[in-house]
Order: structure tokens, then sequence, then C-alpha cells
């Protein structure tokens, strides 16, 4: 059975997207199978890889809009990198968000179409929008463990505690037991330190034992290695931005076994 | 009558609330009376600016789903500077997104609440969520230009198309004269050569003329005066950050008149 992992922060410029590729790039480098899919309607996961915009079999938003269960591999197409399967861009996710608010158990839809993804794969990531609407929610839904990238800014850190609630409430409401894998420091600049201290403070105090230990550092192979649509191990592989990544998925291994 | 300019981009992180505030308060500094509305749930304007989070009157989010046409007006704040009004943080904004779809002339509610506030201010500014949905198209219709902040990054830059397109949409099958004021490059980043030369490069081929002659470096002091809920000319007037919000001022003014 595959762990299941939402990438979500409703902050935007986060990291995200560059999280949920790098990540899945550091499983499939530590012999992983990994299938990715992006949920959200700017499809960055797929230009990030500079997998070719080609359409998949079936865009994800007519799976989450299907009148009956359909299974999310119906989206799924095969990336450049042997291990790793994604979903095609689909800005038609943007319809999606709104149209499913009037759904009957909107929230599980996703969920319902995992099925058979969760065997396939040993790691799914879910890339999130940065919106904590019914494409974030059905992501919390059909997750085992959420991951929250946050820069090194107040307004981040705020952002934070909403998406925790959420978490709260997805619990307790919706009876889905989902962990939270942690928050993960992004984009800290060493060169910013009184900014690092202040926030690096605040984020202790209100998310203290959440923290996860591994830390992304600002580090410009990371976009250089977006905009040329490579992960950073394709791109530059003794790069910080690749040192980090590959603790990431290690720490996430330790954390969820 | 005021000019009313929308700040926005589908894309996270890219410096939409740092511009809204930052050339908000420019316009104060010089002598004009501005109102500036939050559209975004995340509710960092209030934040940016160390208003204390006390609720407005009325929170926006009942203005724009009211059931007969109430006044802007009516959620109106006073931020702490003389001469800058705002909207208070209202997390409604988040529910408001979604039930706006179901509701006949959805995308004209803001506008028709402006009515007043055009005669109050010389400049109303909306600061909008990282999404194209009903919050941004209701900023849309209710302003004279649209201003669209882009950082130096291929994934920014594939959504100022994607906005791009919805202007075209607003223009004709709504039937709104809306202008773009421009695309406003953020972030910049003097080191990155190599990747500020190809993503500059993209943008000039891709947005040509739109292209605004201000530029906004990465400048430390912005994200900390933020940190501070201060405004950049409160926080570091003498900064690359306070003199780039300043041209942008300027430039505003030659542009729309
Ligand atoms: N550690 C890093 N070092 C340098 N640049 C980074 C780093 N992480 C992210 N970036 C850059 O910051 C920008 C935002 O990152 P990204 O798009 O991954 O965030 P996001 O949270 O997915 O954004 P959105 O909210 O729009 O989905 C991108 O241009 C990316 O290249
Ligand atoms: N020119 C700049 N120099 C340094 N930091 C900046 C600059 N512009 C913005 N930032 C920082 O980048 C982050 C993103 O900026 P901001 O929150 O204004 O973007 P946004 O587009 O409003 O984000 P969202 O999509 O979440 O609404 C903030 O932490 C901000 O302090
Ligand atoms: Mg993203
Ligand atoms: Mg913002």
């Amino acid at each position: 059975q595959a762990r299941v992992v939402a990438i979500a922060a409703r902050k935007g410029g986060v990291g995200k997207t560059t999280t949920a590729v790098n990540l899945a790039a550091a499983l499939v480098e530590a012999g992983q199978s990994v299938f990715l899919a992006d949920l959200d309607p700017q499809g960055h996961v797929a230009s990030a890889l500079r997998e070719v915009a080609r359409p998949g079999p079936v865009p994800l938003s007519e799976v989450l809009l299907a009148d009956r269960p359909r299974d999310v591999l119906d989206a799924a197409i095969e990336s450049g990198l042997p291990g790793l399967w994604l979903t095609a861009p689909d800005k038609g996710l943007g319809d999606a968000e709104s149209r499913l608010t009037g759904r009957v158990g909107r929230e599980t839809i996703l969920q319902a179409a995992m099925a058979t993804a969760r065997t396939r794969y040993d790691t799914i990531l879910l890339d999130c929008p940065p919106m904590l609407g019914n494409l974030t929610l059905n992501a919390l839904l059909a997750a085992d463990a959420v991951l929250v990238p946050c820069d090194m800014s107040i307004l981040a850190l705020e952002g934070v505690a909403d998406l925790l609630d959420l978490v709260v409430t997805v619990r307790e409401r919706l009876r889905h037991p989902l962990d939270v894998l942690g928050v993960l420091r992004t984009r800290v600049d060493g060169r910013n330190k009184s900014l690092n201290d202040e926030v690096g403070q605040a984020l202790a105090d209100n998310f203290g034992d959440l923290l996860l230990d591994t830390v992304i550092p600002v580090n410009s192979a990371l976009a250089a290695a977006q905009s040329a649509g490579q992960s950073i191990f394709a791109f530059r592989p003794r790069s910080a931005g690749a040192d980090a990544y590959r603790a990431l998925a290690a720490e996430m291994g330790r954390r969820l076994g």
C-alpha cells in the first residue's frame, strides 16, 4: 500500500510545487515508484518537469466530476523519469473547484478514485493550489499525511495555522485519520539573518515539534532547474537544493515508516 | 472619480500584496486619498500594515453576498496611515468564493457596490487572491485597469497569459472596458543574471509593450517591513524597495492620467 502525502499551503509561492516535484524525484532516485498528481489548475508540475504538456488520457478534473466513481489512474501519464508518473496540466481544475461545491460527499471523490493507485505505487504525492477549497480538501481526504511548506515570512506562517485548523476539521467532522508529516521551512536565505531569527522563533513558538528537521535553503539552482524543466537531480545533482530534497525524502521515510 | 486598479495574478507569491500595500502607501505619500480593498481570504493587507485585525463594521464578504445592493464603504476601516483606508481581514471571503458561483450576475456585485467609493477617493486598489475565480472576476469588473505582478520565473510567466485571456473574456463577453495597466516585474534578484536574462527575454517576447518600465528588485527591506507591519516608506524610506514603489506610483500616474 502506497503512502499518500498531500503538499498543501494556502499561502502562494512558498514552494509547494518545487517540493512536490523534487521530493518525487528524490524518492525515485532512492528506488521508489511514485505517482505525482497535480490538483492545481496552474498545472506547474508538468512544466517543472518539462513534460510535454500532452493531454493525459483523461483530465484529472473529469475524474473528479464524473457521475460514477472513476480511477485516478485514468489520468496518469508517464514522466520523462522512469518510475515517476504524473497527471497532465488541467485548466479544467479551476472549473472543478467551483462545480464540486454542490456535489454530495464532494470531499471524498479523489479518495474513492485512488484505491487502485494505492496498490501500484510506493508513494503518491498530491500538489495543491494556494487555496483551502474543494481541491485541497479532496487531497487531504485522500492523503495519509500532509506536508506544509512555509517560507520565512510572517504571512506564510499565518496561513499554516489556517491549514492546521482545516486538518482538525477533517479529522473530527469528516472522521478521516490525517497525520501532519510536518511544517517544512523553505526558501531560507542565509543572508537575511534577522528575518530568519524572527520568523524562525515564531515558527518554533507556534508549531514546535511539527517543524521538520530538514530545511530547504534559497538555492537559485532550484529555480533554474524549474525553468529548464528538470528536477534538481537532473539539473544539478550536487547543489544545496538537491541535498536538501534528498534529506527531506529520508526524513519522510523515518517519520512515516 | 477614482481610478480603480485591480492587482491580480494567478501565480502565488509574486508580490500582489506587497505591491498593493506599498503602491497604496506611495500614492498616499504623494498626497492622494486611497482605499485598498482586500479580496483575498488570507487577509494579508491588514497584516502587512499591522492594522489591528479588528473587524470592520461589516466584512467584505457580507457586502458581496448581500441579497440587495450594498456599499463597499460599509466594510472600510481607517488604516494607521492618514489618507489610506482598508478593508479588514475576512476569512469569510473563502466561503464567498464558492457561494458566489450560483448568483445571477455574480461578476458585477463589487462593481455595483463601489459607486459611492469612486466619488470619495483618488485611487482604489483591489488586492486579489492567487486564483482566477469569482473574487478576482469581481475585482476585474470593478476596475478600470489591471496590474499584473510577475516574478522572474517561467511558472509565473505562464500565469500572466491566463490572466490576459480572462481580461479578453471580461471585455468581450461581459462588455466591460478593462485596460491592462501593465505587467510588473517583481522580486528581480540582480545576482541571478542568467535566469533574469532568460525569463526577461521570454517576458519581452510574450508581453512586449505591456511590460511596465518600473522593475521591483528583490529587497529584504520589503519582507522585513511586512514582518514589522509597516509600509516600506515607514520602515525604510531610503531603500531600493521604497524607490521602486515610488517609481511605480509615478508610472501609474503617467499611464492612467
Ligand atoms: N528553495 C528555493 N530556492 C530558490 N527558489 C525557490 C525555492 N523554492 C521555490 N523557489 C521559487 O519560488 C517560486 C515559487 O515556488 P513554487 O512555484 O514551487 O511555490 P508554490 O507554493 O507551488 O506556488 P503556488 O502557490 O503558485 O502554487 C518559484 O519561482 C520557484 O522557482
Ligand atoms: N521585491 C521583493 N523583495 C523581497 N521580498 C519580496 C518582494 N516582494 C515580495 N516579497 C516577499 O515575497 C513573499 C510573497 O509576496 P506577497 O505575499 O506580496 O505575494 P502575493 O502574490 O500577494 O502572494 P499570494 O499569492 O499568497 O497572495 C512575501 O514573503 C514577501 O515579503
Ligand atoms: Mg504550486
Ligand atoms: Mg497576496
